[in-house]
């Protein structure tokens, strides 16, 4: 039973669709969405920053006052920790058709890198939308507040792009990116992945994932934990992303049906 | 002038059908067909994205009101109806000739877009922006 709880509904036919209407509306419904088949997500990622972060986005774009989103969002995520949109991401999403945030592969129990206080993560580009042209590429990392750290200290966290994974010797690394933090400081870290990502799209055997450091003042390396940041087993409304803004860069035509 | 169909001589001598047949001819197949003399406009119609059960994988919006055009394009089109010019003129010579030229049609004038969140396979999120699929406005065309 559906509720008739907005006058939008008065004059729609007061019926349930029948099993095959249903069918037919959802095939006709899918290929305006441009998709396949219905996704089944998997239950237990629906708890992840990534959702709440676009629910911001969808919201900012939205034209109604009233914030979208399911009860189901507003409910089980706090809004504490849900990611700001910075006036960049706007500008990002203004111009973009396509918004996507993709989930880190590597789960925290595989990160073979743990001992060596560096973080591994790797990113699956392969479901992108055809004919779209990535215009722009963030990585997000969340950082909490330290309360046991001297609040004038400061560490240094660094992106790097794994270029090659030799067998027998060092991995070879690219630094992408990096920024000074206050133990005090908390928030989303955001981190340009514009040309990387772009480069694992044209290339996908180059996607060999992220590595990320943490040093402290004196240079040295340590867990990442240390100055708060959540790189994998932190709560899932804190959970590290890309995400990737995209441009439509021909009509897309409806499959035949 | 439109003329008739190919094979049929257009007769000349036949009286030519004046404004007042027209309008007669108007009002009789108006009320045989009981056609609603609703002129062209605007009517709801909502897209429920949870009738269609797949509120797993859509995040927002529950569904969007799309609407749809309906209504008559007759001749003299009202000021309410968005009407281009060539569809007045159309409708004019729909009364004359009835039977050659149809009334023009009550379609969208203004279109815009929606966006709509959702899970993919891999429980990534794509948020995408669709254009052209509510109706803003409606009009004779």
């Amino acid at each position: 039973n559906f509720s008739v709880d907005s006058e939008v509904r008065s004059s729609f036919i007061q019926r349930r669709l029948r099993n095959q209407e249903r069918r037919e509306m959802q095939r006709e419904i899918l290929s305006i969405l441009g998709l396949p088949h219905r996704p089944r997500p998997h239950l237990h990622t629906k708890h992840n920053a990534a959702p709440m972060f676009m629910l911001d986005l969808y919201n900012t774009i939205s034209t109604d006052t009233e914030p979208h989103g399911y009860s189901y969002y507003k409910t089980v995520l706090p809004t504490q920790t849900s990611s700001v949109v910075t006036p960049q991401d706007s500008r990002f999403l203004d111009d973009a058709d396509t918004v996507m945030s993709f989930v880190n592969l590597i789960d925290r129990d595989q990160d073979l890198l743990f001992q060596q206080h560096t973080r591994e993560f790797r990113f699956d580009l392969s479901r992108i939308p055809e004919g779209e042209a990535i215009t722009a590429a963030e990585f997000r990392i969340y950082k909490d507040f330290i309360q046991e750290r001297n609040e004038n200290e400061t560490f240094r966290v660094r992106v790097y792009q794994v270029l090659r994974e030799p067998p027998n010797s060092e991995v070879e690394l690219l630094l992408l990116d990096q920024r000074e933090v206050w133990a005090s400081e908390e928030g989303w870290l955001v981190f340009d992945l514009t040309t990387t990502s772009n480069l694992w799209l044209v290339n996908p055997e180059q996607n060999l994932g992220l590595h990320l450091v943490l040093e402290d003042s004196n240079g040295q390396k340590r867990n990442p934990q240390m100055a708060g940041l959540a790189t994998g087993n932190g709560p899932q409304d804190k959970q590290p992303f890309l995400v990737v803004f995209f441009k439509a860069n021909e009509v897309r035509l409806r499959s035949v049906r | 002038s439109a003329h008739g169909h190919k094979g049929r001589q257009s007769n000349r001598s036949k009286p030519q059908r004046t404004v007042q047949d027209a309008l007669k001819a108007v009002e009789a197949a108006t009320e045989n067909l009981g056609i609603s003399k609703e002129g062209c406009k605007k009517h709801e119609l909502y897209v429920s994205f949870r009738d269609l059960g797949w509120q797993d994988w859509i995040i927002a919006p529950e569904g969007y009101a799309a609407y749809y055009c309906e209504g008559e394009c007759a001749f003299p089109l009202n000021s309410y109806m968005n009407a281009t010019n060539h569809a007045i003129v159309q409708t004019l010579v729909h009364f004359i000739n009835p039977e050659t030229v149809p009334k023009p049609c009550c379609a969208p004038t203004q279109l815009h877009g929606i966006s709509v969140l959702y899970f993919d396979d891999g429980s990534n999120v794509i948020l995408k922006k669709y254009r052209n699929m509510v109706v803003r406005a409606c009009g004779c065309h």
